[in-house]
């Protein structure tokens, strides 16, 4: 554990609670794409499969048992709760696009011709894409609530902060993790867009618009 | 035969 990896997973909780402000304060989950959400439940299902035959450290199982709980609690909040607020029309993003390449990465690239290697790396991939369904609609919709916004930067911030942690442990325990890192960098390069309208409108008090 | 890389990481 690095201070970098620890403030990423600092952000990472910090984006659920976001979202899940945004959606109990504001009783609707206007702009919030259900497919993201749903893929991220998929990820912690399959990554998170090792709680029961590895044990790395209580931080470690509390955690994925954090993300596995509050993942479906939004979508339960999504489906069941607040349901008529879900616009399920500009949530169009086809799901078989990316779990169909992923299927087909993990198969290629993985350490290990086993079902929780072969979930694990089909996890690691999906993650990298699971945000574009949401990216999708804040592009289709051409704006954002402010506290959407927030929430999609701490994500972001969540796998920047990763990549120092790669580098540092790369230096410092000769660690490296060539999936998880190529598939981080993707992910993170994905949030760059997102992130020059975060910087130079959100946080300068202007609404998340994108240019027309 | 073993992992390479021990998943220890979120």
């Amino acid at each position: 554990m690095n201070i970098f990896r620890f403030f990423g997973d600092l952000s990472h909780l910090a984006s659920i609670f976001i979202l899940i402000h945004k959606i109990t304060t504001t009783r609707s989950c206007r702009g919030i794409s259900f497919k993201t959400q749903a893929l991220y439940v998929t990820v912690f299902v399959t990554r998170y499969l090792d709680l029961f035959t590895s044990y790395v450290s209580l931080y470690n199982t509390v955690m994925k048992i954090f993300f596995i709980a509050s993942s479906c609690y939004i979508l339960y909040l999504m489906r069941v709760r607040y349901r008529p607020t879900n616009d399920p029309s500009i949530d169009t993003f086809r799901l078989e696009y990316l779990v169909g390449p992923c299927v087909v990465l993990a198969l290629i690239f993985n350490y290990g011709y086993n079902p929780t290697e072969l979930l694990w790396s089909f996890s690691i991939f999906l993650e990298s894409v699971a945000i574009l369904p949401q990216l999708f609609m804040l592009q289709r919709t051409g704006e954002a609530e402010t506290i959407t916004t927030h929430y999609l930067a701490a994500l972001g911030a969540y796998r920047a902060l990763y990549i120092p942690n790669w580098i540092y442990r790369y230096f410092s325990e000769g660690y490296v993790d060539p999936i998880s890192v190529t598939a981080g960098l993707v992910q993170t390069g994905l949030y760059l867009d997102f992130f020059y309208v975060y910087f130079t409108k959100v946080l300068q008090g202007q609404k998340f618009e994108l240019p027309a | 035969e073993g992992n390479p890389v021990h998943h220890d990481e979120l």
